[in-house]
């Protein structure tokens, strides 16, 4: 996954 | 993206059409707290000012365009849109002066900067992540002062709800399986807090599915 930040969430 | 959080989002989005349906189907925006969707609105604002910064996907540019049209268009139908506007009870929707809400979110989010390092997008990032939890609580108060929840308001909050905790399973499941995730500390604890408000309301919900009854609140 690239995603690793709670930023990405709504 | 996990199943815990897609859920989650469309359980969000699935709230706030149940509450378009439920404005448009009835006319009539008792037990609606417009104190609750203003809060929203600022929230959504507030947190996705990235829309303009960073695209992560269109999935998710889509769902934040649509969670701030459509809490703009509840605000705008409670506020201006007859009959709709005249049901809308003020004097209900008394317990949080929108002020004091904000402030104390503000205060919070500033000194998070303080830890965090300024950043004015992280600013009001923080604001909206602090503001989220205690949104829900006026309309909570509405529900608990006319007692009687008509069903598409109880799906409404419930929902929400359900959004809420099954972001807090996202957490978990992000922080397992997500290599180098970073843990956003004020996300956590804001998030529990939201969820524990809706602990109540959850148990009554549940209650009067399983009776089969009309739901009502205890006085």
């Amino acid at each position: 996954e690239e995603d690793e930040d709670a930023k990405d969430e709504l | 993206m996990n199943i815990f959080r897609l859920v989650g989002d469309l359980c969000h989005l699935a709230s706030i059409l149940l509450l378009l349906l439920k404005l448009r189907a009835s006319k009539n925006a008792s037990g609606i707290s417009l104190k609750t969707q203003e809060l929203f609105l600022a929230v959504f604002v507030c947190r996705y000012l990235d829309l303009f910064t960073t695209f992560y996907s269109v999935y998710n540019s889509v769902m934040k365009v649509l969670y701030i049209a459509l809490t703009a268009l509840i605000i705008h139908m409670m506020r201006a849109q007859s009959p709709i506007r005249g049901t809308y009870d003020a004097s209900q929707d008394t317990f949080l002066h929108v002020k004091y809400a904000v402030a104390p979110c503000a205060a919070l989010a500033a000194l998070t900067m303080l830890v965090q390092g300024f950043d004015v997008r992280d600013l009001f990032w923080n604001f909206s992540i602090y503001l989220e939890a205690i949104a829900i609580v006026p309309q909570l108060i509405v529900l608990q002062r006319y007692r009687e929840v008509e069903n598409l308001t109880g799906h409404y909050i419930f929902f929400l709800g359900a959004y809420r905790a099954l972001y807090i399973l996202n957490w978990i499941y992000r922080s397992f399986h997500e290599r180098g995730y970073k843990h956003h500390y004020v996300v956590y604890f804001a998030g529990i807090v939201q969820t524990a408000l809706y602990v109540d309301f959850f148990y009554y919900y549940a209650i009067s599915k399983y009776r089969g009854g009309k739901f009502s609140l205890p006085s």
